[in-house]
């Protein structure tokens, strides 16, 4: 009861750059998998490298970060992760 | 029938295809979708709900079974959780095996490998699932064109009295679940009825009369229309499977970030729209017939999409992204005698016609806007129906048959109510 509600998404991807089957990588492409959390306050979400055959996500190899806060961005367009401000945050998030 | 041995309440499960919180009783100004709206103002709605992961069969999978797609390990369409990942209990599995009728109705499980070619059954289903006959035309060239041939098109308005076999598969889905309605009612059955209708999923395949709902000089762009500056290329996602309609090739639209042009833009959103619409009176016609076959007072509706969709905004289209629009989900929960107070004369339930009514634009429901995920569904409905408390998965959970990742919602249903 004293812990904050988070919503919990994830998306896998094949490359760091759009590609045909950036959508629906099978799950031997897959090399990259995007880990959301999203409270009331915000959504940040960590994309880290991803082996498909251990299952294993590797939170040290970070390919991108995302940040946004519901209450002044509710669209979600302004990404607001910035290493020199957030460096920690997968730290201490996940 | 079922072992009979049963004192909850039956259960109807209303799963849709791609429905974003494009809905009137989520606010949303411009869509036409009364019967949902009147379920909502019964229901408890939860404001904030999110899939686990913004395509198909990894999202049902993971509410279905009441585990995270790391645990379903289905990232993909490729994989049988039972054979792959650990041989977890279902959500319909659980009732059948409290004495339910278990049924499925068009689209529940991704059809295909993940669910072993069979929607689970018999693991899940107590008589064999069923899909609509029409749903073999939902991909073929059955869109007539400008040039008067038939496409293949993501845009897909059709005088259903003209396509093959006169029907499309939501209706027939329909049709088919208010008939196991009245055999499982006549049999006095405790049932669980999952019925999963696949619009507004591409191509946007419906009837031709609810684009006079929207015309479209009143459709509007998305708020955002462009790539975020800021965005990293790996969140984008470039929406291949719209690319692959014949009317969106047509448009020559650069790989991967060109954008759809403005007018089509107008007529992708017109059209999702209208397929909502469409969807709202398949949804109005079953919970009717809930009402008329006297079901209303001892069935929990639970309704929920698989994942949103993004119609423009950021510069994207579908899903396939960690963009709220693409894992924000409608969920509401109707439960007799808990969300609605006590039955006066009056229905529950009848069918709106969105023709000849003005929808509500305010939820009159019972809101809650914590944060809440699709995973929780399994648990919550499980509770509702009073059988017996799920334990919760252990980490690894592999080799546990019955647990749940999820956390049943129930305790916010007093502080929606208050």
């Amino acid at each position: 009861e004293n812990t904050e509600s988070v919503a919990y998404s994830s998306y896998p991807r094949p490359s760091d750059t759009p590609q045909w089957n950036s959508d629906l990588p099978d799950l031997k492409d897959i090399r990259i998998m995007g880990y959301s959390m999203r409270t009331s306050t915000y959504r940040f979400t960590l994309w880290v490298g991803y082996n498909p055959v251990t299952f294993e996500a590797n939170i040290t190899d970070i390919h991108a970060q995302e940040l946004y806060l519901v209450k002044t961005d509710p669209n979600q367009d302004n990404n607001l992760f910035n290493k020199s401000l957030h460096f920690d945050l997968a730290q201490r998030v996940f | 029938p079922g072992t009979g041995d049963v004192n909850g309440m039956n259960v109807l499960l209303i799963i849709v295809d791609d429905l974003r919180t494009s809905l009137g009783c989520y606010g949303d100004n411009i869509i036409k979708s009364p019967n949902i709206d009147q379920l909502a103002s019964k229901s408890v709605v939860f404001t904030n709900a999110y899939a686990q992961q913004a395509v198909c069969a990894p999202s049902r999978v993971s509410f279905l079974t009441g585990r995270r797609p790391d645990t379903t390990r289905l990232f993909d369409f490729n994989s049988y959780w039972r054979e792959h990942a650990g041989n977890y209990s279902t959500l319909p599995q659980y009732f059948k095996e409290h004495g339910y009728v278990t049924m499925s109705v068009g689209k529940v499980f991704h059809p295909g490998i993940s669910s072993n070619r069979s929607d689970d059954y018999p693991y899940s289903w107590s008589v064999r699932p069923y899909h609509p006959s029409s749903e073999k035309y939902e991909n073929e060239k059955t869109c007539k064109g400008k040039d008067g041939q038939l496409h293949a098109n993501l845009v897909c308005p059709v005088d259903v009295s003209e396509v093959p076999e006169g029907t499309l598969p939501d209706i027939q889905s329909t049709e088919e679940a208010i008939r196991l309605l009245k055999t499982v009612n006549q049999q006095n059955s405790s049932f669980f009825l999952a019925v999963g209708y696949h619009k507004p999923h591409i191509p946007f395949r419906f009837p031709k009369e609810f684009l006079k709902l929207y015309p479209i000089e009143n459709i509007s762009l998305a708020p955002d229309p462009d790539i975020p500056k800021n965005l990293p290329s790996v969140a984008y996602n470039p929406w291949t499977d719209i690319r692959k309609r014949q009317d969106v090739q047509a448009l020559n639209i650069s790989f991967p970030y060109g954008p759809v042009p403005l007018h089509f833009q107008r007529l992708i959103r017109q059209s999702y729209y209208a397929s909502v619409s469409y969807l709202d009176s398949q949804v109005g016609q079953l919970l009717s017939a809930v009402e008329n076959l006297g079901l209303a007072d001892d069935t929990v509706i639970a309704f929920a999409s698989d994942h949103g969709w993004s119609l423009g905004e950021h510069g994207e289209w579908a899903k396939y992204s960690n963009f709220d629009v693409a894992t924000r989900v409608p969920l509401m929960f109707y439960v007799p005698g808990m969300t609605t107070t006590k039955r006066t004369q009056q229905s529950i339930f009848t069918y709106l016609d969105p023709f000849n009514i003005e929808p509500m634009r305010k939820p009159p429901g019972k809101i809650e806007e914590e944060p809440v995920e699709l995973v929780s569904l399994y648990s919550t409905i499980a509770e509702l129906a009073q059988l017996p408390f799920l334990p919760d998965c252990p980490v690894p959970s592999f080799h546990v048959e019955l647990c749940t990742e999820g956390r049943s919602l129930l305790p916010y249903f007093d502080t929606a109510r208050k």
